[in-house]
């Protein structure tokens, strides 16, 4: 099993947009995968077409047993096709208040999410994390074996990035395996000057980590409104261009096959 | 005193850029103003052109008394010009830890910032909040007399707005003086019908609610890259239009003069 956690302390930097893009690259090689949303937003859900979950995240991490995730995992609503649309965790607002009950938990609170998740049978899991570093997001890093940053080219998210791989860092020293940073992705990527600057900003700041940029492309945010994978609008213009940046970062981060 | 809180959960609406926005309308017109940070990530921090600050909003947190954000406060690097530079209390990156520190105190964890906020002298106190529902925006709301919700025309931030108004009816009813709703932001708004068709949708959910729209414009991320105030690119395209945009919101929330 891959699991790959998607982070990045700063807000609205693509994160779910770029989880949904990587279970679209799975859905479109018929390859049955798994997402965990992890934010009480609940945006990876409703873009999977699941709407007012009765359970599912929130249970896995207060459940603190194995087998908890297979359990709970749902059917999403993207189309069934002759191939595997992804199953989902889905996130529902209680996982609102499930970060400060674990930290009364002074035995176990960060890897509630790697034990629910032992027996979950997806070749492929992606854990979408809320905009911040709290036990949510060290949930989704103790339990993932690489994590994908995903960041903007602009100031403020690449003042971030430096912050997000240090907490990495810190979790993975701790773990009993370390985990890896499988890269850097700068989404967004438009064609002003301003963009270039910061896009090869952080290429000289992280170099190799940085992997090729899924550019800004108006489809993606309508994959989103529709809950569709990016994969099945692309005969229209933008979205095969799209999905060509995502089915790259799939290759780079789960392997082509 | 007028004090605004700048809110919402989903990410990178642009609650930090129309902080300083609302800040910058202030310096141009040369009235004195407070920014409190409250964002781990600094962004409004290093917005205001303050650099590693030794101290700042989370110590103002800690200290439960009267005055601390008044002895807190530094002055940005903004420019003097005639006028009043903005004063900052800063976010330094202790105030990650400072949410779960606070939620072990069953006497007062919403109110700290309201405490320490008395005694300030600034006429206008601007609160940057994180993109999330935990305790560092709670104590925002609290402190604040008026809320400023920031969204972007798009599924998943039109979604939350509901969820934010919903949470601040939960904190106003707690309050002794209720919390004034100031209105709804759409920023980012571009030219694209996704962007209309969003913006519309926003309107026709939260009618009066919503103010005049930010509209997208490069000038505004360049104006955080060079952590100066928007007022001050003004002569450059894009940026007086901005600025504009910025003045409109300022007039409705905090009033003309
Ligand atoms: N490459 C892209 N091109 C165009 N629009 C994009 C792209 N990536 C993301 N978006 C849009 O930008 C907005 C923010 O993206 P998204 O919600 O995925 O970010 P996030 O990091 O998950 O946010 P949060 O921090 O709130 O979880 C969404 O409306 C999304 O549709
Ligand atoms: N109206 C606008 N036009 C162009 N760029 C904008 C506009 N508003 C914000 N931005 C840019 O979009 C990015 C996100 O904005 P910002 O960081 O202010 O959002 P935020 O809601 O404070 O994010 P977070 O949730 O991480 O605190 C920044 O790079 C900012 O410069
Ligand atoms: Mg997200
Ligand atoms: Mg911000």
């Amino acid at each position: 099993m891959a699991a790959v956690a998607i982070v990045n302390q700063k807000g609205g930097v693509g994160k779910t947009t770029v989880a949904l893009g990587l279970a679209s690259a799975a859905w479109s090689r018929r390859r049955p995968s798994l997402v965990i949303d992890l934010d009480p937003q609940g945006n990876a859900t409703t873009g999977l077409g699941v709407w007012d979950p009765a359970a599912g995240a929130d249970e896995a991490l207060a459940a603190d047993r194995p087998g908890a995730v297979a359990e709970l995992s749902v059917l999403s609503g993207w189309p069934d096709g002759d191939g595997n649309p992804p199953r989902v965790v889905p996130a529902t607002d209680a996982l609102t208040a499930r970060e400060s009950q674990l930290l009364a938990d002074p035995i176990g609170a960060q890897d509630r999410l790697r034990i629910a998740l032992s027996g979950a049978g997806e070749p492929l899991v992606i854990i979408d994390c809320p905009p911040s570093l709290g036990l949510l997001t060290v949930n989704g890093l103790f339990a993932a074996d690489r994590v994908l940053v995903v960041t903007e080219p602009g100031a403020w998210a690449s003042d971030g990035v430096g912050r997000i791989l240090a907490a990495i860092e810190r979790i993975s020293a701790r773990r009993p395996q370390a985990l890896s940073v499988a890269g850097v992705v700068v989404n967004r990527l438009g064609r002003t000057r301003d963009a270039r600057y910061w896009y090869e900003q952080l290429r000289s700041d992280h170099g190799e980590l940085v992997l090729p940029p899924v550019r800004l492309r108006t489809a993606l945010a309508e994959a989103a409104a529709r809950s569709a994978p990016i994969h099945s609008l692309a005969p229209r213009s933008g979205a095969a261009e799209a999905a060509e940046d995502l089915d790259r970062i799939y290759d780079l981060v789960v392997g082509p096959e």
